[in-house]
C-alpha cells in the first residue's frame, strides 16, 4: 500500500501523509463551505466554477485557515492606555510552488457576543503593522514596520474581519514575511478620563481570544478548463 | 470496496458502485470530512452495433465494426469516464493546518465507449 499510498497522496498534492500533533478545531466558515459544497443542488453545478470560492466571490481552489503563531510582546499591560501589543505570526510557506494567493482575510476573535448598546467609553483603538523583524521570543524592543489598518471599535461582536489578500500577495511573492504587530489601546476620546478607578479602561479586550489568517489559493493546472486532457 | 452489487445481466459499459473509504487506508486521523466518498468505476462491453445509451464517439462506432470484421486484429473500444464530477476534502496539513481543497474528477457519473 505504501507505493499506492504515496503516489494517491501526491496527486492529492501532499508530499507525506499528515499526522497532525494538535488538531485545532475545524474553523466554522471551512465547515459551512464544505456543507455547502456536499450538498446536492452543489452537485449539479457548472464545473467550471469548481475552483471558485463563492463565499469570497474569488478563484481558489485550496482554502486554509493558518493559526497564529506569533506571542504577545508584553506578559501585562503595558501601559493604562495600551491594552495589547502582539506580534502575528503565519507560516505561509506550506503553499507550493504553483499555488496562487487569491485573498487572505486576518480574523481577530473574541469570546464575548454581546448584543447590548455599549456604554459610555467602551471605544477602542486597533492598530496593525508591519513587522520590521523576525517574531522571537522575547524580542525586547520593537520595530513596527508600515501601518496598515487602523481602526476603533466597540467590542460588540465575536470577531473583526480584515482583507490582508495584499500583504499576503508580497509575503509569497518577493518580501519576507516577518509578520505584523496588533495593538489595541483605549479610544483617544476616553483617555481624558484615565482614572485610577478599579476597572480597568482596558477590561472590554480581556475576551479578547486568538487570531487566525484564512488563506485562499488557486492552482490554475488543476482547474477546468486550463487543464490539460489526460 | 466495491459493493458486491447483484452482476447485472447487461455487462454493457456503465458506471459501478465503488466507495472508497478513508479508515479502510487509515486516514481517518488527518481526513477531518467526508470519511469516504462513492467514486466508482467504468466496466462493461462497447459491442456492436453500439447503441445511442451508450455514449459512444463515431471513432468507437468505427471501431465496433472494424473488430466485428476483424476480432483478432482490432479490439473492442474501451469503457470510460465520460463525465466525472469534483469532491472537496476538509483535511490538516502537516502543519496542523485546517485545509479545504477541491479535487476535480473524482466521482464517476456516466461511463461510454
Amino acid at each position: 500500500l505504501s507505493l499506492q499510498e504515496s503516489l494517491l497522496l501526491k496527486s492529492l498534492g501532499l508530499s507525506v501523509k499528515p499526522s497532525p500533533k494538535v488538531p485545532i478545531p475545524v474553523p466554522s466558515v471551512l465547515w459551512r463551505i464544505f456543507q455547502k459544497r456536499k450538498s446536492p443542488s452543489a452537485t449539479n453545478r457548472d464545473p467550471m466554477d469548481g475552483c471558485r470560492v463563492e463565499e469570497f466571490n474569488v478563484p481558489g481552489n485550496i482554502i486554509r485557515v493558518f493559526a497564529d503563531q506569533g506571542h504577545f510582546i508584553h506578559s501585562t499591560q503595558p501601559h493604562p492606555l495600551l491594552c495589547l501589543q502582539k506580534r502575528l505570526y503565519f507560516n505561509l510557506s506550506v503553499l507550493d510552488e504553483g499555488e496562487r494567493l487569491t485573498m487572505a482575510q486576518l480574523e481577530i476573535k473574541f469570546s464575548h457576543n454581546s448584543y447590548h448598546s455599549p456604554g459610555h467609553g467602551e471605544g477602542f483603538e486597533l492598530r496593525l503593522y508591519h513587522s520590521r523583524q523576525v517574531p522571537l521570543k522575547g524580542t525586547p524592543s520593537l520595530e513596527r514596520g508600515k501601518l496598515l489598518v487602523e481602526q476603533s471599535f466597540i467590542p460588540l461582536h465575536r470577531s473583526l474581519l480584515f482583507n490582508l489578500s495584499d500583504v499576503a500577495k508580497e509575503w509569497t511573492t518577493h518580501s519576507r514575511n516577518l509578520g505584523l504587530i496588533l495593538e489595541i489601546a483605549v479610544s483617544g476620546d476616553r483617555t481624558a478620563s484615565v482614572s485610577t478607578g478599579s476597572r480597568s479602561l482596558c477590561a472590554g479586550i480581556d475576551s479578547f481570544v486568538d487570531t487566525s489568517l484564512l488563506v485562499v489559493t488557486l492552482i490554475p493546472e488543476q482547474c477546468g478548463v486550463s487543464r490539460r486532457r489526460r | 470496496s466495491a459493493y458486491n452489487v447483484p452482476i447485472t445481466p447487461s455487462n454493457l459499459c456503465k458506471p459501478r458502485r465503488l466507495y472508497i473509504s478513508f479508515s479502510d487506508v487509515g486516514w481517518e486521523n488527518w481526513i477531518i470530512a467526508p470519511q469516504g466518498y462513492m467514486a466508482n468505476y467504468c466496466l462493461g462491453e462497447c459491442p456492436f452495433p453500439l447503441t445511442a445509451e451508450l455514449n459512444s464517439t463515431n471513432h468507437a462506432i468505427l471501431q465496433t465494426m472494424v473488430h466485428s470484421l476483424d476480432p483478432e486484429g482490432t479490439p473492442q473500444p474501451c469503457c470510460v469516464p465520460v463525465r466525472l464530477s469534483p469532491i472537496s476534502i476538509l483535511y490538516y496539513d502537516n502543519s496542523d493546518n485546517v485545509v479545504l481543497r477541491h479535487y476535480e474528477d473524482m466521482v464517476v457519473d456516466e461511463c461510454g465507449c
